[in-house]
């Protein structure tokens, strides 16, 4: 079952005994799932269950090396799609691609690695 | 019980704060002066400023280069946090650098926070200039002390 | 205080910055 790490995240986040939910409230940055992938295509689905009014979201993929004190898709390892005005973020540059999502909102993430040689 | 001694002798701190000016110093540009002489051991001021986080401190400084702002009224308090009186502090900003300085900063805890609070190492006259040892970085590029003292190590960093 | 930053705030405690959404964005969009 895929969760959330408990070693791969930014220390500061208060990880939950159910390893689905993560607080923090020491400003953005990132925690990763405890399944990675390294060739192939690759999918997950989000649900946004619940998104109070002054909360934002970025929700994405990153290498191994990215740097999970910031939102992903602020360095060159990582690509997140983010809730607010729905725009995609890498390399801390940030580029239109849909409307915001919100509550009941169901997101699929794909990402289309090469097969090894 | 800790915590409101904390708090208390935070507080009596407070009320011990001094009466400081700034002035044009002969160290660097401008600088901090006691306007009443200062026992040893006394507490000066505490050093004050926006609390940030590492990541936020390393954009920020990139930022302060591009606007030519000088980035050093930052303070480091712990490995995650840093106080940044660049675009809002107290008059501690103005203090500088000396390899043979009359202060000393320490992090004292008061209730959940950590404090920079600057105290003399030894008596300090009135209209004396208020320094401490930054502790810069050791870098490459090397930034002139001007400190004066016999012991000028002669470079900031 | 003009003299050294024209935005400058005197303030007399520490004050916790608050983070913005794009805190770390280069380009927003």
């Amino acid at each position: 079952e895929c969760l959330l790490s408990l070693n791969d995240r930014a220390q500061q986040l208060k990880l939950n005994d159910d390893r689905l939910s993560i607080t923090g409230d020491k400003g953005y940055c990132s925690v990763r799932s405890t399944h990675s992938v390294s060739h192939g295509s690759w999918y997950y689905e989000v649900t946004i269950s619940s998104m109070p009014s002054n909360s934002a979201a970025r929700i994405g993929w990153a290498q191994y090396l990215a740097n999970l004190q910031t939102p992903i898709g602020t360095d060159k390892f990582g690509y997140s799609w983010r809730s607010k005005k729905g725009t995609v973020f890498h390399e801390a540059q940030g580029n239109h691609y849909s409307d915001g999502y919100t509550e009941n909102d169901v997101l699929g993430f794909l990402i289309v690695l090469p097969e090894p040689t | 019980d800790v915590e409101f001694a904390d708090h208390f002798k935070f507080s009596q701190l407070k009320l011990r704060k001094k009466r400081l000016r700034y002035a044009k110093s002969d160290i660097h540009g401008w600088g901090l002066f006691a306007c009443e002489a200062i026992a040893a051991e006394d507490m000066v001021i505490e050093y004050v400023g926006e609390t940030i986080r590492q990541t936020v401190a390393d954009i920020r400084e990139k930022e302060y280069e591009v606007e030519g702002i000088d980035s050093n009224y930052m303070f480091r308090i712990d490995s995650e946090t840093i106080v940044d009186a660049t675009k809002c502090g107290n008059l501690a900003r103005f203090i500088n650098h000396s390899c043979d300085p009359n202060c000393y900063a320490k992090i004292i805890p008061v209730e959940s926070q950590k404090k920079i609070v600057i105290y003399s190492k030894r008596d300090i006259r009135l209209g004396e200039e208020i320094t401490y040892d930054y502790k810069f970085p050791i870098e490459e590029q090397k930034i002139p002390c001007r400190c004066g003292s016999q012991t000028c190590r002669g470079s900031l960093n | 205080w003009s003299a050294f930053a024209p935005d400058f705030v005197e303030i007399e405690e520490n004050v916790e910055y608050h983070e913005r959404e794009s805190e770390f964005d280069l380009k927003d969009e």
